[in-house]
């Protein structure tokens, strides 16, 4: 049973512009 | 301020401070006045118009006053407090007499100079190493019968195509002055790549020693010597006597270069078992900064030059990578294997003999064991093919982007795996927070 891979779109970036990744 | 590097950071070429190499170092000498103690006489010109005098002199290696030891051709040269070193009488011509120095690491030298207390040799010649001692080759022939003694024309010009033979030549022979001549060899004079050195590998070669031997084949000969001056003689020490006796004498022996760095390192330092080595910059490593540091192989070793200081590249901490042995043999043990891939020369061989399709000169260094010894080119026994990825680590789900260079496992934060740690772990889901990206379900 593989876990899912970690869904980018699912975090709340509001507090974290700067560790947000370019691409999201 | 790190001269390797200029005002913004930048790696620019460095060398370190030209010296006197031979300073204070041993001198293996063959032969060594004064055991037992023994007299020895030598013409001393007085100038003047005055005659030259005959003096003898009491050699004894027992009474530091009458001591000629060989630490005396590398002492601090004093006008004002010369001391010679002296070989035994000589009886016999030819009779060599040999001066060994070892500098204990290589050297860029660009003269060789003797200065002496003796007549200067009639033939002397000068012998480098380039590997502590194990061969010798010619450097530089002084004689008044360069065919005779040496198989050598006298004077030979010198051209692009012979910058790197041993010349001879009948200067510096001649018997006047009876003490304090000097020889001097001076390794690019004459030489027509001296002027564009930084792109002339045979020249750096050339100048490259890591010891000199100078051999003493023939003194002057007893006619030349003037002895019939001894009989004019008011010196008190002056004696006459039947038997002249001979002898070569050194006040100084010196060697000038600099420590050889490649460019690489603006100092020489001794190391922990006291052997001197350079003081790498640039992402080098070696004695002579001669090879990259591991994960610093973006593109080959160079020296560096006036123009370009051609540092070493790498990105060791994104990156990570296997070496898949081929053509496997008993001295390179499946498993993994660090990455340490360097150019060079020579396209290794399997144990059979046979040749492996390697990738010419690159080498293979093993890990774990630590002790392994690193496999380098031209020993490599079997080929080594580099895999070399980035570590990809995920972006939130890991604590870094250095990955474990062996097996590209990323430092996860809590509750998070993977390889790249782009999964929650058993037992945890993802959360909205990039801080703490997995949480343990309740």
């Amino acid at each position: 049973d593989v876990m899912p891979t970690l869904d980018m779109a699912l975090f709340d970036w509001t507090d974290y512009e700067d560790m947000k990744p370019v691409d999201t | 301020p790190d001269p390797c590097y200029d005002d913004q950071g930048a790696a620019r070429r460095c060398i370190p401070e030209f010296i006197n190499a031979a300073f204070g170092k041993e001198v293996m000498v063959s032969s060594v006045c004064g055991r037992p103690a023994s007299r020895s006489c030598s013409v001393v010109e007085r100038g003047d118009d005055r005659p030259s005098v005959r003096s003898c002199q009491i050699c004894d290696a027992a009474e530091p006053r009458r001591a000629h030891p060989a630490s005396y051709l590398t002492d601090l040269n004093s006008a004002h407090n010369l001391t010679c070193w002296q070989s035994e009488n000589l009886n016999t011509s030819p009779h060599n007499v040999t001066l060994t120095l070892s500098l204990g690491k290589k050297f860029e030298i660009t003269y060789v100079s003797l200065q002496f207390c003796s007549p200067r040799p009639e033939s002397l010649a000068i012998y480098k190493s380039m590997d502590y001692g194990k061969t010798w080759m010619p450097y530089q022939f002084y004689s008044s019968q360069c065919r005779r003694l040496y198989n050598r024309p006298n004077k030979a010009s010198i051209t692009k195509q012979n910058e790197q033979e041993a010349l001879c030549t009948d200067g510096h022979t001649d018997l006047y002055p009876l003490s304090g001549g000097l020889i001097a060899f001076s390794t690019l004079d004459g030489r027509p790549s001296g002027k564009d050195f930084d792109n002339s590998p045979v020249l750096q070669d050339w100048v490259t020693v890591t010891d000199i031997r100078v051999v003493f084949s023939r003194p002057q000969l007893p006619r030349e010597q003037g002895l019939g001056a001894a009989s004019n003689s008011d010196d008190p020490m002056a004696v006459t006597s039947s038997l002249p006796t001979y002898f070569y004498a050194v006040g100084d022996f010196q060697v000038g270069g600099r420590c050889k760095c490649n460019g690489h390192g603006s100092r020489c330092l001794k190391d922990k078992e006291g052997k001197l080595v350079c003081d790498c910059k640039h992402n080098t490593e070696g004695p002579e900064c001669d090879r990259c540091k591991p994960f610093h192989y973006d593109r080959p070793w160079q020296r560096a030059n006036a123009r370009e200081a051609n540092e070493c590249l790498g990105s060791p901490e994104s990156c990570f990578g296997t070496l898949r042995v081929q053509g496997q043999t008993s001295s390179i043990p499946n498993g993994p294997l660090k990455q340490g891939l360097r150019p060079g020369k020579t396209g290794p061989l399997s144990q059979s003999g046979a040749r492996l399709p390697l990738q010419f000169g690159w080498s293979v260094q093993l890990q774990p064991p630590r002790s392994a010894l690193p496999v380098q080119h031209g020993a490599v026994q079997a080929v080594g093919e580099e895999e070399r990825r980035p570590c990809d680590c995920h972006p939130v789900g890991a604590a870094g982007k250095t990955c474990n260079q062996t097996t590209g496992q990323c430092p996860c934060k809590d509750g998070v795996t993977g390889i790249t740690c782009n999964r929650c772990a058993k037992g945890y889901q993802q959360s909205r927070s990039p801080v703490a990206p997995c949480i343990k379900i309740p």
